[in-house]
């Protein structure tokens, strides 16, 4: 949710040291303060959700702050991965469903 | 198959890390990346090639809007070759009705190309003996991806749904140790892993690269692993994987 109206205490300012710090790593601005704070939840949503990651990860990944960690699901989906199509528009590396594939 | 296989290693068969910026364009980086590399362990000395001929030339004609790598590699035999990065170089969009592959001079060229069979110990032996192969993944985890081996389950990383293609270059086993200065617990067992070369630049994962767990098709590795075949110089014997 928004951040207007919480009670100003370390958590959100922790979360906003953190996202300064991914604004100059990763040279990122933004046009307008409701644009920042659409990226500061979003951002914190990712945070939360590598979190998730790394306690269920089975292997030795790290997971955290990335050059994607400001962008959506769907948003980090439509640049680097199932574009959602519109008009027959192909996405990047489509989305491949055929089973009928045998060897070469 | 051996126990750990790293093309890295090998001088003049990987290219560089590339970025795809904005263009959806990672079947053809790792289309090109795959004829480097075989190109590189069979004729060396290696060369870099055109990425921007497949987005150009790609018989879908969609250039950054995506595309698939067994097109990119159907172009490759229709254009005779790629020319190289040097002479037809990369900008960041396509122009599908301005392929200029006749323009250039082409510097590498395939016979053929192969699809493996969706079995890990296949795809092992293969890389190992040949060279690095592409692969079509989930991109899902790779959102928050920092560093360390993935080892995803079919609830976390669907393999049904595959939609970012990687070039692969080797595989190993992570050993009880874990690294240092990492924060996560040692892991039980070794893991066996792939290494993976991405196309969003040097500084993301690590160094350009990401691991994925060997063994339990993670992601969705083994759905579409193509290779383009170069043909063997005669009186030549073939490299082997470096450990």
């Amino acid at each position: 949710g928004s951040l207007r109206g919480q009670d100003p205490g370390p958590r959100p300012l922790e979360l906003k040291e953190v996202f300064t710090l991914f604004q100059i790593q990763y040279n990122r601005s933004y046009s307008n303060p409701a644009e920042y704070a659409r990226r500061l939840n979003i951002f914190a949503h990712n945070l939360a959700q590598a979190q998730r990651l790394q306690e269920e990860d089975l292997g030795t990944a790290e997971f955290g702050v990335t050059p994607f960690s400001d962008l959506t699901e769907e948003e980090f989906g439509q640049h680097y991965g199932h574009r959602r199509a519109a008009a027959g528009v192909p996405s990047l590396g489509r989305k491949v469903e055929s089973e009928e594939w045998g060897e070469s | 198959v051996p126990r750990t296989c790293d093309w890295r290693k090998a001088a003049g068969v990987i290219s560089s890390i590339k970025n795809q910026a904005n263009c959806n364009c990672c079947w053809a980086i790792a289309t090109v990346g795959n004829i480097e590399a075989l190109w590189g362990i069979t004729w060396q000395p290696s060369v870099e090639l055109s990425v921007q001929q497949l987005l150009d030339c790609d018989r879908c004609g969609n250039g950054c809007g995506g595309g698939f790598v067994w097109d990119a590699f159907i172009t490759v035999l229709n254009n005779s070759g790629l020319a190289s990065e040097k002479d037809y170089p990369f900008q960041g969009k396509g122009k599908p009705h301005k392929c200029l592959a006749n323009k250039h001079k082409k510097v590498a060229w395939i016979q053929d190309f192969i699809m493996l069979k969706d079995n890990e110990q296949t795809i092992a032996s293969y890389l190992a003996t040949h060279g690095p192969i592409t692969v079509t993944i989930n991109v899902k985890l790779l959102q928050q991806y920092q560093s360390g081996v993935i080892r995803a389950t079919p609830t976390t990383c669907d393999p049904r749904h595959v939609d970012h293609s990687v070039l692969l270059v080797g595989f190993g086993v992570e050993g009880r140790r874990a690294e240092a200065g990492s924060s996560r617990p040692r892991p039980r067992h070794s893991t066996p892993y792939w290494i993976l070369k991405n196309s969003w630049g040097a500084n993301w994962g690590e160094k350009g690269y990401f691991r994925l767990h060997r063994g339990s098709n993670a992601c969705g590795i083994t759905k579409y692993p193509l290779t383009a075949r170069v043909q063997l110089p005669q009186n030549r014997r073939p490299v082997s994987c470096p450990p």
